[in-house]
């Protein structure tokens, strides 16, 4: 919640008002101005040279609010074969969706004529290519057109949101967004920006989308402006941004031109936050042309916050940025990004390392979790592949299933960030699975990329499934792309300073395992913080503008990093540089002898001190062992894993190994038997260990071994008797005959053949038939049959050997027996 | 069951030799080149007035004939793929 601000521009546009996103102009407490875009106008961005094109049912080029912006350079009719977008007009207004994204981005500033867009000053084209049918051919066309002269592609649309399609694009649309990224801008990268998708209602996932998922688009969810996550909102782990947009029918919609010259205030669902980011990118292009598509990406990583978004999982990576599969890294702040993008200097080079391939074939388990882990160095033995900081990380899989619906996917990276890759869906009945689908996480963005990786699949039948049918994780490759070097080094001192101190401090370890030599963790520097200050810039900084975290030698500059020393605690390494906070983050203690934040040992989220043994509370993933205030990632034997808790706890004195409970027993002490998951008292044979009395009481006299005192408690038979029908009996009954069963010391009863009245041996040894049966060897045959068959019959019975068939042989044997 | 795919009366070939090759292909077969596919070198739009403008079938005859062709190193039948405004 902002106040209003009492320097807000005004604009003649009469809708202005009600762009509630934009602005406090209404001076009411619902006011919300976290997207910072009157800010980033204030600085003087607003769009100009900058192109803009919205793949869509076409734009309305005459439209007074966007005719003064249009370009035709920018546009293009694929449906129509011609250069001129205009919708097609009918009488449900059904192709107004183009004019709509279009007013948001690049609508006229100051014209008395509906709204202002965001970019108001760009120049605004509309690539019309969903009014027909769309193919890999119009998709590719459309993703291509200009890309030397388009900067920023704006996408609403995709596969449908029915949380049961997986679709992506075809194999020429991928062709058009590689070939974006590689010569669009003159080699700087076409943008592509998506809506992440409307099926949050139909349990929809936005990795089953393509577009969305692709390492080439910017997908943007949405938010209400109450902060809260709309009905159509979908999850996933691709989402990079987010946007206001409608929400609850007591929520604000969004206005913005529509179809026949109008205007409207109903514009609503993700189809409104790709055009937004696209507006607020362009304003960053206008502080900085030469911003590359990665840079972008980065830009939006670093500058979108989570505000007041509401969600149960926001997190902070293993590089110190918060994240959610629900709002990515949070609400786009357009001043911070052309503030930022201003002093931008180009990260270094993408490289692609295929860090894992695995192609054995493996169940997955009904309800448990099938877990396979790749230990990677990230290419580290090839310079053009090495990846050490962390961009997109996708696992590429396929998976056969009988209900693809069922499936949750997850990955670990190795500083122990969980992201989803696929959540259930409920309405997903197909039987295809997945096949080299690719999923895409940004959740690990500036992390280290060496070290273990864990994909976690697991299968949970949202209605009765055969349990015979397991679905089966045929193979998988983990695909990082990211830097070797450190995405912000290339910056002046200050500069590196201050962003390194964002990506390193809360930086969680990788496990030892993945560390190499090079990178063993550098030692914290116990000397006090002095950043080095320019001579004469210090003092003045230093009694006016000093981070209030800042202690009594003052500053050389007015945020909590450029302090000379510091309150309470400082954080990082000379290294990494250090900055002041009040209270040390996650993973590290305060030292208050030191006024240091120190690292706790790995896998502590909280601790009293560097020590293993000194652990308060675990990260995720680990467990805290209550008695040795250790964190682990396995529960040593005589612990179980308590999930909601992250504890280990103790199992029952009598368990040597148990799960989920203290007598949930899987293997027990010495003297002690497993019987229905708990470890009773060994008792002699013959006798059982009564729960209740606390003592071992008689079996039944036909039982050798047994669970209790009654017949049909028996586990073992005593001596010759013989277990049939949940009891042991003396001898079989009529029409059963004991068998020898392997690994049992008592004989089973057994069925003989449907027509014997009694066996032995086997089920097809009769000794006696049923009536209405002739006993022929040891087989009982029917008596209905014919006994004249001449020779002729016989012999070509005999010939087929039909005898031999059991369909026919109580018809033919006796026959041919007795015809010789 | 998913939905069938439809198919359309568009290809999309890949043809080496460049765009008079890529004519001289499309011409020998029936089909009438629409051009290269945006940025898409040697990828081309063919078009064929002779089959129905949407099938649940793939058409076969004659277009054997299209894959069979030296020149030809791709080609596939464009089916309409459902997409949505969002």
């Amino acid at each position: 919640q902002v106040r209003s601000d009492p320097q807000a521009l005004y604009f003649n546009d009469p809708i202005w008002s009600n762009m509630w996103y934009l602005h406090c102009g209404d001076k009411n407490s619902r006011c919300r101005s976290e997207m910072n875009v009157q800010a980033a106008w204030k600085r003087g961005y607003t769009g100009k040279n900058v192109v803009v094109t919205i793949l869509d049912d076409g734009i309305e080029r005459n439209h007074p609010d966007l005719a003064p912006n249009y370009d035709s350079y920018a546009s293009y009719d694929v449906n129509g074969n011609d250069y001129d977008p205009s919708p097609r007009y009918d009488a449900s207004n059904e192709n107004k969706h183009g004019t709509r994204c279009a007013g948001e981005v690049a609508a006229s500033a100051n014209n008395s004529y509906c709204i202002v867009g965001i970019a108001y000053n760009a120049k605004i084209g509309g690539i019309r290519m969903l009014d027909g049918d769309v193919t890999d051919v119009v998709e590719a066309k459309s993703l291509g057109i200009r890309p030397n002269y388009i900067d920023i592609y704006s996408a609403s649309w995709g596969p449908d949101d029915d949380g049961k399609t997986v679709d992506g694009p075809g194999r020429l649309a991928k062709q058009a967004f590689e070939y974006g990224i590689k010569k669009g801008r003159q080699g700087l990268g076409s943008i592509f920006v998506w809506a992440s998708g409307n099926g949050g209602r139909e349990g929809d996932y936005c990795s089953c989308d393509g577009y969305t998922n692709s390492i080439y688009t910017i997908s943007v969810s949405s938010a209400t402006e109450n902060g809260y996550k709309p009905w159509y909102l979908e999850e996933c782990a691709s989402t990079l941004a987010t946007t206001y947009s409608s929400g609850a029918f007591y929520e604000r919609k969004i206005v913005t031109t529509d179809l026949r010259q109008r205007c409207t205030d109903g514009h609503t669902g993700t189809s409104v936050s790709a055009p937004m980011v696209a507006g607020i990118i362009a304003l960053a292009l206008e502080a900085n042309s030469q911003l590359t598509w990665r840079d972008v990406q980065h830009l939006l990583v670093k500058t979108s916050r989570p505000a007041h978004l509401k969600a149960s999982d926001w997190k902070v990576n293993g590089a110190g940025h918060k994240v959610s599969h629900f709002y990515g890294f949070g609400l786009v702040d357009a001043e911070a990004l052309v503030v930022e993008a201003k002093k931008w200097t180009a990260v270094p080079s993408q490289h692609m390392c295929v860090a894992a391939s695995d192609k054995r074939p493996r169940s997955i388990p009904l309800v448990q979790v099938l877990r396979t882990t790749a230990l990677t160095s990230a290419c580290a033995e090839h310079s053009d592949q090495r990846v050490v900081y962390l961009e997109h990380v996708v696992v590429r899989t396929s998976i056969s299933h009988p209900r693809r619906g069922d499936l949750q996917i997850y990955l670990v990276s190795p500083s122990g960030t969980k992201s989803q890759l696929l959540a259930k869906r409920l309405l997903d009945l197909s039987n295809e699975g997945f096949t080299n689908w690719e999923f895409m996480t940004v959740h690990c963005w500036g992390e280290k990329a060496e070290g273990q990786w864990t994909l976690e699949i697991q299968d949970l039948p949202s209605q009765v499934r055969n349990p015979e049918k397991q679905g089966k994780l045929k193979e998988w490759s983990l695909i990082l792309y990211g830097t070797a070097e450190h995405p912000y080094h290339t910056f002046s001192a200050h500069q590196s300073r201050s962003r390194m101190l964002e990506l390193s401090a809360p930086e969680l370890e990788p496990p030892k395992a993945a560390l190499s030599p090079s990178q063993v963790e550098v030692p914290e520097d116990e000397e006090d913080y002095t950043a080095q200050s320019t001579p004469g810039s210090a003092n003045i900084l230093q009694t006016s503008v000093c981070h209030p975290e800042c202690g009594d030698k003052g500053c050389d500059g007015p945020n909590a990093d450029q302090c000379l020393n510091c309150v309470h605690f400082s954080l990082g390494s000379v290294k990494t540089s250090r900055k002041c906070v009040s209270v040390c983050p996650l993973g590290y203690f305060g030292d208050t002898a030191a006024r240091r934040c120190r690292r706790c040992h790995k896998g502590c989220e909280t601790c009293s001190s560097r020590a293993a043994t000194q652990c308060l509370s675990c990260r995720r993933g680990f467990y805290h062992h209550q008695e040795m205030n250790t964190c682990v990632t396995l529960c040593p034997a005589g612990f179980y894993a308590d999930e909601s808790q992250k504890n280990c706890l103790k199992c029952h004195p009598s368990c040597k190994k148990c799960v989920d409970e203290p007598e949930k027993c899987t293997v027990c002490k010495e003297g002690f038997s497993l019987a229905r998951g708990s470890c009773i008292p060994d008792c002699e044979p013959g006798t059982y260990f009564d729960s209740e009395l606390i003592r071992c009481g008689e079996c039944h006299h036909t039982c050798g071994t047994c669970v209790g005192p009654g017949r049909e408690e028996c586990i073992h038979c005593a001596k010759n008797f013989h277990f049939h029908d949940w009891k042991c009996v003396p001898a079989c009954g009529e029409g059963f005959y004991p068998e020898e069963m392997p690994g049992l010391p008592h004989k089973v009863c057994r069925r003989c053949d449907e027509n014997c009245l009694s066996c032995a041996g086997s089920s097809r040894n009769c000794s006696r038939c049923k009536t209405g049966f002739t006993q022929l060897g040891t087989s009982c045959i029917t008596n209905h049959t014919c006994s004249n068959a001449d020779e002729t019959f016989c012999e070509m019975v005999k010939s087929n050997r039909l005898c031999e068939r059991k369909l026919f042989i109580q018809f033919c044997c006796r026959t041919c027996l007795l015809a010789g | 069951p998913p939905p069938r795919p439809v198919y359309t009366n568009h290809w999309a070939v890949q043809v080496l030799g460049g765009p008079a090759e890529a004519d001289r292909v499309a011409a020998a077969h029936g089909y009438l080149n629409l051009g290269q596919i945006g940025n898409l070198e040697d990828y081309y739009h063919f078009y064929h007035s002779k089959t129905f403008k949407r099938s649940t079938l793939s058409s076969r005859g004659p277009h054997t004939f299209l894959r069979m062709d030296p020149q030809v190193k791709w080609l596939q039948q464009q089916e309409v793929k459902r997409r949505v405004k969002r």
